[in-house]
């Protein structure tokens, strides 16, 4: 079912 | 000192029952320009963003920015007392402030109430200013049916992008199944379905997160998807007057 990637690896902490 | 207004406490009520599914302890950020409140869900995977815009409040007065950590399950206990044709006011006295006072007011009642906050040390994303190659608005109760009736099937949902419209599907153990809304341009707003799209996606999602953040639907009769190949899809449901609450997913990469 395919790989699911948490946001934070798209989003950046500021 | 911070003051905040809503004319239609229940928008307020939705907001919060829109949200407990996804986050548990936020931090709500109250400035001159309004509230804005940004959280992940318990699994970091998906990431919640709400913002109401000052001027769409009935009285709205913040001196200094203010960081006020609350536990969503019990700031619904506090809005459960209150009914959802009141008008809700948030407010606080102090610059760092250890509680949130709700006053409920109603023609002929007024309550008051104080939410007990705490100190939440969570660190805010960098949300990207983005430009989608794939923006749809549809009606919002149509995209929550086909995500609940195709996530009873697969618990990952295709959606591809044309020019025509915005195609759902799903293949899962017991089959598979699609469906495509074409654009209208329907003069009734809440019935249109607009695709603007620069380059066609084909991304799949994990359905379920979808299903959560539904629930503001009521917020919204229309909702507002954006995407780009490869990057996490904007699932925006616009509040009338106020702002925007916003759910953000990173697509399924195929193993």
């Amino acid at each position: 079912q395919g790989i699911q990637n948490p946001i934070t690896m798209f989003f950046k902490k500021t | 000192m911070f003051e905040a207004k809503f004319e239609d406490g229940g928008l307020f009520k939705k907001i919060v029952e829109a949200i407990k599914e996804l986050v548990k302890n936020v931090n709500l950020e109250a400035n001159g320009t309004g509230i804005s409140l940004q959280a992940m869900d318990t699994s970091h995977v998906a990431l919640v963003a709400l913002q109401l815009n000052e001027k769409g409040f009935k009285k709205y007065r913040c001196e200094k920015s203010l960081t006020m950590g609350l536990s969503i399950e019990n700031l619904q206990k506090i809005l459960k007392c209150s009914g959802n044709d009141d008008q809700i006011t948030l407010r606080t006295q102090d610059e760092e402030p250890t509680t949130l006072s709700f006053t409920f007011e109603s023609k002929n009642r007024i309550s008051e109430f104080q939410l007990n906050l705490m100190s939440l040390d969570q660190e805010q994303l960098g949300v990207p200013d983005t430009e989608y190659s794939s923006v749809v608005r549809m009606p919002s109760n149509e995209f929550t049916k086909i995500c609940r009736e195709l996530g009873n099937i697969n618990e990952a949902i295709g959606i591809e992008t044309s020019k025509e419209g915005i195609k759902f599907y799903v293949k899962g153990d017991i089959g598979e199944g699609q469906v495509s809304v074409k654009i209208n341009d329907t003069e009734k707003p809440e019935e249109r379905v607009e695709c603007e799209v620069d380059e066609p996606v084909n991304l799949s999602f994990a359905v379920r997160y979808f299903n959560l953040f539904n629930k503001a639907s009521a917020l919204s009769s229309q909702v507002i998807l954006s995407m780009s190949q490869d990057q996490p899809l904007v699932i925006e449901y616009i509040i009338e007057e106020m702002g925007s609450l916003k759910l953000y997913l990173a697509p399924k990469i195929n193993d």
